[in-house]
């Protein structure tokens, strides 16, 4: 039999990006005879993430792995996983108001910080910006917008006109940079703040017949972002290692079986690939 | 049988509904003859457990020491309701109510996914 | 078999006023050879009640009888509807924005203003108002207190100082009257807009020590409010008749089966109760 | 037998998650290898439908009826998403896409509901 029993909750079981962070946790479960169970909504759907929270906390698992949700029900939640002798480790995206014990992932606020000044030093003259987001009530895009518009706050030939939200699809993306480019033909710039938001926009830029691409950068090293950088459809991409995540995620719940204390904030690495050898 | 232990997932969903209609019962009409139909459908529940429980000894499976916690969680939460409607305590046993109607959905919730699990394996 | 297959999606399937529609409804089209499918959330839940309808649209049902909901996803799925050729009858609370055929039920409007009409014929001096509403998105709820905001518009005596939701269950009810009271303890009188309010607000006033009980209006003749009425803890009732709903809605779905044309606004009858021996 | 329906609804449902899947694969990416297998996991759901259509035959059940128009409604959803993916109808194709998923989580959610028929009756 197992030594614990885990959950992983992640965002959307359908998207590549979560499909890492859950195979290299159970990965690190497998090594360490960890039953990991991994379960999440098909479509992101956080009222269905705080029930599935609920329902973890009520079959008795030993650790909840999951991201930091806006709202009060999830401040509630980790509150009565900790009564319960449950602890919460958030991955991803954080929410440091909440008691989880601690997180695992990107600096979110940095990582935006770092593609706003690539924009700065890779293009000159006006840039009217166009930004792309999975969610706008997700506290990652939130804060990668944010270090974004810290980073471009002084340049004024650099301007944001819009935001849409993918809905953290490839599809949705590709709508979306479809209608905003036709609503603004002065859009010369486009910036992705999640997975799969820069292939929906090389495909929603595809789908409108424009005298010049925009200059695009875009989030995560997923292959079919990868590539798209090697044929030069994207400029940069900001790198997240959610396969750290993940690992780190289970090594830090394993710790606290019979520790107090462990370092609550693990940021893992984040940086600007402009060239695919780089990786 | 996997039909046999299909019944008994069903019968106990249907079950974990009934506790939660009774304990609502109560909570609306703190009667004698509403604690005693509680009581009763509370046991009913507990026997489905144990009857889970002699069936699946054999097979160490996560899924099912999931489900017998949610069970428990469920029974757990109407007795705490219970007292707190005993207690005349409003804002406890409202908020009790809600977390013994959560706790009989996600059984009904789990019951489909153990089915699967059934079939498939 | 049967000739028509109609669908009745109900408020919430536990509560007693929902389920004299149901039965009404169920009594009518059995007399016509027709199956009426019911169903609806637990609880209250206007997502699962949009869901279920984009369902029997699905389903290919002959008709569905529904309440009016707000907000866009309600007017896509009845613009859906008569796509497919399935009527939909709205009852209990209209969306007249919507193209929903007809409408079946109070007059919301209307039966706030004799609330209010009571309230300033039954007493005299200063009258400090709180409100128990089911749930303040519902727009039949809130068609109640702009009624009887209306009728109070001009009577300087009495002012409204607190709105609460019960979200229409007794216990919700009887837990915010409990904690509006604590809070405003200069409250004379209580309106209660939705069936379950009465009962839940006169348990509530029971858990506190009052030296004078409120004045007290509420909704609905369902049995457990008319032996409050009796007893006196209940000072009037405003009447509604869901039966009547449910066997007209079945009615009117049935002549759509083959006229083109109904009476599109069909008010049932609201009065107030005083004695309950005027039923 | 009623264990023998249960087989096929069981399958259904997953048949049906299997169809919404390869359909938003063919418009994430719409090459001749995932059209073909779009077009298989169609006509794998058809065949179970037609199985259960025989199956049932002798039972005029409307629960059946609901299930069965909600199978066509999945298959032509999923049939009009990449009738616009061919077309290059950005707009259009995303919303059926939301439509096919929608059919496809209703059907699993009716699967519950007809065993829980299959077994009280
Ligand atoms: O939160 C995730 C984000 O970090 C990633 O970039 O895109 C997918 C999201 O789910
Ligand atoms: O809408 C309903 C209302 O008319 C009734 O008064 O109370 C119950 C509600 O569900």
């Amino acid at each position: 039999t197992y030594d614990y029993h885990f959950a992983l909750i992640t965002e959307e079981t359908g998207n590549a990006y979560w499909q890492e962070i859950e195979q290299s946790a159970k990965a690190t479960a497998a090594e360490h005879n960890i039953y990991l169970e991994s379960t999440g909504p098909r479509k992101a759907n956080p009222d269905e993430v705080l029930r599935t929270m609920d329902q973890m906390i009520a079959a008795k698992v030993d650790g909840i792995i999951t991201q930091g949700l806006p709202g009060p029900r999830f401040l509630d939640l980790v509150h009565k996983a900790n009564e319960h002798n449950i602890p919460v480790v958030t991955v991803d995206s954080d929410m440091p108001e909440s008691e989880r014990t601690a997180y695992i992932g990107t600096d979110n606020f940095d990582s935006g910080y770092l593609a706003g000044e690539e924009l700065i030093r890779e293009t000159t003259g006006e840039q009217v910006v166009g930004i792309i987001t999975g969610n706008v009530e997700s506290l990652n895009q939130q804060q990668r917008m944010e270090g974004f518009e810290e980073a471009i706050k002084n340049v004024d030939r650099i301007q944001v006109v819009d935001i849409r939200e993918s809905n953290i699809t490839e599809v949705g993306a590709a709508q979306v940079t479809y209608s905003m480019m036709k609503q603004h033909s002065d859009i010369n710039a486009l910036f992705g703040t999640s997975a799969l938001d820069g292939v929906g926009m090389v495909q929603g830029v595809e789908e409108i017949t424009v005298w010049e691409r925009p200059y695009m950068i875009a989030f995560d090293i997923l292959p079919e972002t990868i590539h798209l950088l090697e044929e030069g459809k994207l400029d940069a991409v900001i790198a997240q290692y959610p396969d750290k995540m993940g690992t780190k995620a289970v090594q830090t719940m394993i710790d606290l079986q019979h520790k107090d204390y462990v370092e609550p904030l693990q940021h893992t690495k984040t940086e600007v690939i402009r060239e695919p050898d780089q990786l | 049988t996997s039909f046999e232990r299909f019944l008994i997932f069903n019968s106990i969903s249907q079950q974990a509904n009934d506790l939660y209609e009774d304990t609502n019962a109560y909570v609306r009409d703190p009667s004698e003859e509403n604690l005693t139909s509680y009581y009763r459908s509370r046991l009913q529940l507990r026997d489905e457990e144990n009857r889970l429980e002699a069936n699946m000894k054999e097979s160490e499976n996560i899924e099912l020491s999931n489900y017998l916690n949610l069970i428990e969680s469920l029974i757990r939460n109407s007795e705490v309701t219970v007292g707190f409607v005993l207690r005349d305590d409003i804002e406890r046993y409202t908020s009790y109510l809600q977390e013994t109607q959560n706790s009989a959905s996600y059984i009904q919730e789990n019951t489909l996914s153990l089915i699967d699990l059934e079939l498939t394996e």
